[in-house]
């Protein structure tokens, strides 16, 4: 079971997106894929048709399980979705309110990690959507993957955030047993306009083969999806920005499920 | 003295290019504008050329002066810009700690307002660039605030995510003394495609006169101010971006710095 985080503290650069693309492109009747919604805000909740703020059963649950002395076990709050191989564990807005309830309590970053391993075998993979936000839900997410994926945009302002993402990994990274490592995804693309050629060239001087070798552009065919709350691989299979995600999946080591 | 708050818990929805830009069309000699940047993650402070990582006097320094006791005094951490009329409160991303250090503590929702209130007189505005998630800073800002920006995407996933914040302003509403007017700015419009047409008019027949009547519309040059460092209105005056901005500034009753 391989699980990957996608995260980046900067909001709007393409996570949600991305995990939904993937979570298409990886899933099928051979083929098993959990996506877990770690984002009080609850995009990819919402994408599939579920309300964050109504929702009982999903990533929360497992920290109130954990509290009450419990070992977090998700059996009983995944969600299959409408899609075959394609399960979901959802986020609630009530994941907000849990920095502060836990303080400084100790013990709270292995949370998801520890109930992942509960499912150990049931998926091929897992891919964790991170909020736009460092607290004790990027801290389980970045415990719980054995790879990262930060989209960033292609553009000066995501550069700059994009430091101090690095900075964080190398943070977490001492509390790791195995090396995180993690892979940039140029993401939004726009090649019609300068700024995104040097903000990209710039992408790739910083930080070399840390970059995956392509791009995702910018294709508006994901907002229809979005809309009609289905992966665009399902929709328009051809469609430009389904071709990218199917290169990353091919450089990352990701099975394309058989259509 | 009126302060704006610019929020939305989704991310990468023009929050930071909503504040910036505003602030330079209302900045000038005659017109003195602080903005504040409330978001961890540091994307306004980075665009005016300071580091979120080492920044060390700025809005986290008022709440460490809250928690020691004293009254929060932002004079000593206001830093200037480059121009004229137009000062800054950075961010740090220390200010992500906050909410696991405050925990349940309560009297901590005040602190920024009680700290404008000490600068009351030497402004005409101040906007707060908020972050992508709700939490003490949020909570905060809101307090702080007379009235409330709220950009919205003119898209699917965004007009989810609104009713939560609609949602969180009703729960934050109860413990302020005067009510807490909004209203909501579609941006990155793409006129280009059939989702925004559509997105734009639910969003109208969703929240009616709470909505702007204009939009504002995908223009990259943001992205090439940002890599500037420099508010738009000052590089490219008659950017179709930034004419839609002067509209909204009219509509909110923002009087233009004269050039
Ligand atoms: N390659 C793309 N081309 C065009 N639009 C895109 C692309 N990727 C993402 N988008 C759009 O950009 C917006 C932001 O994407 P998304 O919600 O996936 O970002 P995010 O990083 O998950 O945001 P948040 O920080 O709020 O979690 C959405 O409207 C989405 O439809
Ligand atoms: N009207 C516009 N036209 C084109 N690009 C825009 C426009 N408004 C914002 N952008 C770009 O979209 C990206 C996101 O904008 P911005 O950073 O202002 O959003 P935000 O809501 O502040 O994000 P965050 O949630 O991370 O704080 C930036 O790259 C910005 O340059
Ligand atoms: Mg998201
Ligand atoms: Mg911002």
């Amino acid at each position: 079971m391989k699980v990957w985080a996608v995260a980046n503290q900067k909001g709007g650069v393409g996570k949600t997106t991305t995990t939904v693309t993937l979570g298409g492109l990886l899933s099928g009747p051979e083929q098993r894929v959990l996506l877990v919604d770690v984002d009080p805000h609850g995009s990819l909740t919402a994408y599939f048709g579920h309300d964050p703020e109504t929702a009982t059963r999903g990533v929360y649950e497992l920290f109130s399980q954990c509290a009450e002395g419990a070992t977090p076990d998700p059996t009983a709050l995944i969600r299959e979705s409408r899609f075959p191989g394609l399960d979901l564990l959802t986020a609630s807005t009530a994941l907000a309110t849990l920095d502060r309830q836990l303080g400084t309590r100790s013990g709270m970053g292995l949370v998801l990690r520890q109930a992942l391993e509960k499912v150990e075998g049931q998926y091929d993979y897992v891919l964790l959507d991170c909020p736009p936000m460092l607290g004790v839900l990027m801290v389980n997410a970045l415990a719980a993957c054995d790879e990262l994926l930060i989209p960033v945009q292609t553009e000066f302002l995501a550069l700059k955030g994009l430091e101090r993402m690095i900075n964080t990994l190398k943070m977490v990274q001492k509390s790791r047993k195995a090396e995180l490592k993690y892979r940039i995804i140029p993401t939004l693309f726009d090649r019609r306009t300068r700024a995104a050629h040097e903000a990209l060239a710039e992408l790739r001087r910083l930080y070399g083969d840390d970059v995956w070798p392509g791009v995702i552009p910018v294709d508006t065919k994901f907002r229809d999806a979005s809309s009609a709350g289905q992966p665009l691989c399902f929709m328009i299979p051809d469609a430009r920005g389904v071709l990218a995600y199917s290169d990353l999946l091919e450089a990352i080591g990701g099975r394309l499920s058989e259509p």
